[in-house]
């Protein structure tokens, strides 16, 4: 099973 | 004083089509090098970074940085106002609270203009790191359309796998499966129908047919279609608007519970 992961995850608030 | 003219609306119309899906409204960002926007959208799966340059402007001024917040649903009621050959110029003061659109008609006979209230956008910025991409892949902007729209009957979501040989997406669901192979083309006549594929690692990434899909909507700013991928990160879905910048969409993976 496969679930979306969110963008913020990724990436650092500036 | 803020100040951009473009010489034919359409390129304008496109650009907020093509982000107007994902977000309800965005902050310009404005400076001397030109115009940028990044915002993810509601449900924080997808950046859009749209990227304008200030000499692919027909005419740029920008005194002052300026940070424009617009509600997109607005803008597009306003840009519907405006020819496909109207002359278009966005105007604003420093600190202002509204931003103004001009449309001019070719024979400078109509001209009009809309004012628009701006919003205080408290909007989180994010940092997008320098990647080397495991596969780099450039294709007819067209045929990706048509393969996300295609595979988005059979699944959610649409398996990209791409090796050396080439490019598969996959999607299986309850009716069965599909399976669209693209392999690279060599000694095409026209660039733009070229499939390029820049592989330095294999992969096979899982995405949202959904958002996907949105990120179609900036076909008819490009011809080609540029797909940046490395196992475990975003997606990055690029169009090139000619002479004026770009537009990125970041897509983040699904991922195995």
């Amino acid at each position: 099973k496969q679930t979306q992961s969110s963008i913020r995850n990724y990436f650092t608030v500036k | 004083m803020f100040e951009a003219r473009l010489n034919n609306a359409t390129t304008l119309k496109k650009i907020l089509d093509a982000i107007k899906d994902l977000l309800n409204e965005g902050t310009f960002d404005c400076s001397d090098s030109g115009i940028q926007l990044q915002a993810m959208d509601n449900s924080h799966v997808s950046l859009v970074s749209l990227t304008l340059r200030s000499d692919g402007f027909d005419k740029f001024r920008c005194d002052r940085n300026l940070s424009m917040g617009m509600n997109l649903g607005s803008m597009a009621k306003i840009l519907k106002c405006a020819n496909n050959d109207d002359t278009v110029t966005i105007k604003a003061q420093d600190n202002a609270d509204t931003v103004t659109f001009m449309f001019e008609s070719q024979n400078q006979e109509k001209v009009s203009d809309y004012e628009m209230k701006l919003m205080n956008l408290d909007q989180e910025h994010l940092g997008i790191p320098e990647t080397d991409y495991s596969c780099v892949v450039r294709m007819p902007a067209m045929e990706f359309a048509r393969i996300c729209r295609d595979l988005a009957q059979f699944s959610e979501s649409v398996v990209i796998c791409c090796t050396k040989e080439g490019v598969k997406f996959s999607a299986s669901g309850d009716v069965g499966s599909a399976n669209v192979k693209l392999a690279q083309t060599f000694n095409v006549d026209k660039e733009e129908e070229a499939i390029v594929i820049e592989m330095q690692e294999p992969v096979v990434l899982t995405f949202a047919c959904r958002y996907l899909n949105a990120f179609t909507k900036a076909t008819p700013l490009s011809n080609q279609v540029q797909l940046s991928m490395s196992a475990d990160v975003p997606l990055v879905v690029e169009y090139r608007i000619a002479e004026l910048g770009h537009i990125r969409y970041y897509l983040a993976p699904k991922i195995e519970d």
